[in-house]
C-alpha cells in the first residue's frame, strides 16, 4: 500500500502545471525526476509480485527497462536468450502493439506463451541515437515482434537462440509466417 | 529514380530522392501531397524591460524572425522488413529522424530526435516540424481539450473576444497534448503526439509542432532561468513520436484517431525475466 500510494502522490504532484509545461527550476525537475523513478520503483514491486502470482515464474524478475525509450535495456543488453517479455495491456479493450526489444546483434526466435513462432524482426537502432553521449552502447539493434493482448491483462513472449542449424537464416528474416491468431482462438 | 516508395497492404510513403523530404502520403483510400519539413526559431532575447523586450523563455514563446526551414539534401537510408519499414533521415548535426511503417497499423510514425542545440552563437533555438499539404483548412484547425474533447481554433481569432496579433506565430500557439487536426470538405490530417506540446496551424493546410527549445535568457515571468540545462554542459538531446493519420473528412468525431490516442498514451507495458521454463497463463 505504502509503494501504491508514493506513486499516487508522484503522479499527483506531476499534474502541477510546471510539471505538466515544464516551467518549473531546473533543481524542481530533478526532483520531480527523483520522486518519479522513486516512485515507479517502488510500485514495480507490486507489479512484480502480482505476475509472480498471476503466471507461474515464480523466481521471476519481472524488470522494467525504464530506457527503453532510447533503445536501451540492461536486461537484455549482454544477451537476450531465454528471455521472457511479459507484456501488459493496461487498456480497457484488446489491443494490437509492435513491442521492440533492445538487444544484441544475434538471431532470435520469438515465441508466444503457447510456444507458437511469433513473426519478428531484428532493425538496427539509427546510427545517431547509438552516437549519443551517455547512451549505453551494447544494444545496437532492436528485435520487433506484434503482440495482440487482451484487455487488462498480460502476455508472455519469450526470445530463444536459433537452433544452429537456422543460423544461416539472415538476421532480418521472419520466421515465421503465421500470425499471433490468439484473439481470434479465445474470441 | 526521383522517388523513393516506402508501402505496406495499408500506407504508401512517397519520398523526394532529390531532397531526401517526405512528398505524398496515400492512405485510407486519401491521397494527399505531404512535405515535412524541420524549422529553427531564433528565440528572441531582451532585457525584459518593458513588453517588447520580453525574451523567449520557459512562460513565453517569442521568436526573432521568421522561421529557417532546413533546406539541405536529407540523408536517407532504408530498412524493409516483412512487419517495420523505416526511413532512416538525417537532417542537420542536431536533427534526425525515422519514418515508420508498421504492418497491419493504419499511421505512420514520425520518431524524431532533436539535439543539442548548438549555442555557441550565443543565440537561442526553438525546433519544429512542419507538415505542410493542400488541404484546404480555412485558417480552421482542431486541438485537444487535455485528451478530451476537440476544441476547434480560429487563426489570427479568439471565441470571446478580439486578440492583439502582434506576434503572429506564438499567437496562434496552442497546447497539444494529444492530437492536432485540420481539413477540409474532403480530407483530414492528425497528428498524434506523445507528450505535451505547443502547436499551430500557421497557414492553410499546415500543422505545426514545437518539439524541443534551447534557449539563453529568463522570460522573467517567474522562473527565474533560462531553459538551457547547464548544468550537463551542453543541450540535452530529445526524442520522441508523432502519428500522423490521413483520412477522409468527417462531421464525426473519429473513433480510430481516438483509440489511437489511448494507445499511444497507455502502451504496454513490458516486463523481463529470464527463465528457461515456458510461462503459462493462470
Amino acid at each position: 500500500s505504502e509503494n501504491l500510494e508514493n506513486l499516487s502522490q508522484a503522479m499527483g504532484i506531476m499534474q502541477h502545471h510546471d510539471a505538466v509545461t515544464g516551467t518549473e527550476k531546473q533543481a524542481v525537475a530533478q526532483d520531480y525526476d527523483r520522486l518519479l523513478y522513486e516512485a515507479i520503483s517502488g510500485a514495480e514491486n507490486n507489479a512484480r509480485d502480482a505476475l509472480r502470482i498471476l503466471t507461474n515464474l515464480t523466481s521471476g524478475e519481472f524488470d522494467s527497462c525504464l530506457e527503453l525509450n532510447i533503445s536501451a535495456c540492461a536486461f537484455t543488453q549482454k544477451s537476450a536468450n531465454n528471455v521472457v517479455v511479459t507484456v501488459v495491456n493496461p487498456l480497457g479493450h484488446t489491443s494490437t502493439q509492435y513491442v521492440r526489444v533492445p538487444v544484441p546483434k544475434e538471431n532470435y526466435i520469438v515465441t508466444d506463451e503457447k510456444a507458437r513462432k511469433v513473426p519478428s524482426e531484428l532493425v538496427a537502432v539509427p546510427w545517431q541515437v547509438l552516437s549519443l553521449e551517455h547512451r549505453p552502447n551494447d544494444t545496437q539493434h532492436e528485435l520487433v515482434f506484434q503482440a495482440t493482448v487482451e484487455k487488462i491483462s498480460n502476455f508472455y513472449i519469450r526470445i530463444l537462440p536459433v537452433p544452429k542449424s537456422q543460423s544461416h537464416l539472415s538476421y532480418n528474416s521472419v520466421y515465421a509466417h503465421n500470425s499471433i491468431g490468439r484473439a481470434n482462438d479465445e474470441e | 529514380s526521383n522517388e523513393l516508395i516506402v508501402e505496406n497492404s495499408l500506407i504508401k510513403l512517397v519520398f523526394d530522392t532529390t531532397t531526401g523530404g517526405l512528398k505524398t502520403i496515400e492512405m485510407n483510400g486519401v491521397t494527399e501531397n505531404i512535405e515535412q519539413s524541420f524549422g529553427i526559431y531564433k528565440g528572441f532575447q531582451g532585457n525584459n524591460g518593458e513588453a517588447k523586450n520580453r525574451s523567449s523563455g520557459a512562460y513565453i514563446f517569442r521568436p526573432d524572425g521568421n522561421i529557417e526551414i532546413l533546406s539541405n539534401k536529407v540523408e536517407l537510408s532504408v530498412y524493409d522488413g516483412t512487419k517495420v519499414k523505416e526511413v532512416h533521415q538525417h537532417f542537420n548535426e542536431f536533427v534526425s529522424q525515422v519514418v515508420r511503417l508498421y504492418d497491419g497499423i493504419n499511421r505512420v510514425e514520425f520518431e524524431w530526435l532533436v539535439g543539442p542545440i548548438p549555442t555557441e552563437d550565443e543565440v537561442g533555438r526553438e525546433i519544429v516540424t512542419r507538415f505542410t499539404t493542400n488541404i484546404a483548412s480555412n485558417g480552421k484547425f482542431y486541438t485537444d481539450s487535455n485528451g478530451r474533447e476537440m476544441l476547434e481554433r480560429d487563426r489570427n481569432k479568439r471565441e470571446n473576444f478580439d486578440a492583439d496579433m502582434t506576434e503572429s506565430v506564438s499567437g496562434n500557439y496552442y497546447p497539444v497534448t494529444a492530437q492536432i487536426s485540420l481539413q477540409d470538405d474532403k480530407k483530414r490530417i492528425t497528428l498524434l503526439n506523445d507528450r505535451a506540446q505547443g502547436g499551430a496551424s500557421l497557414r492553410d493546410g499546415e500543422l505545426e509542432l514545437m518539439l524541443h527549445r534551447r534557449l539563453l535568457s529568463d522570460d522573467a515571468f517567474g522562473v527565474g532561468e533560462a531553459l538551457n540545462e547547464v548544468q550537463y554542459g551542453t543541450g540535452l538531446i530529445a526524442r520522441g513520436k508523432i502519428s500522423l493519420i490521413l483520412d477522409a473528412a468527417s462531421e464525426n468525431p473519429n473513433h480510430a484517431e481516438r483509440s489511437t490516442q489511448l494507445e499511444l498514451h497507455l502502451p504496454f507495458w513490458k516486463f523481463f525475466s529470464k527463465s528457461n521454463n515456458v510461462a503459462s497463463v493462470k
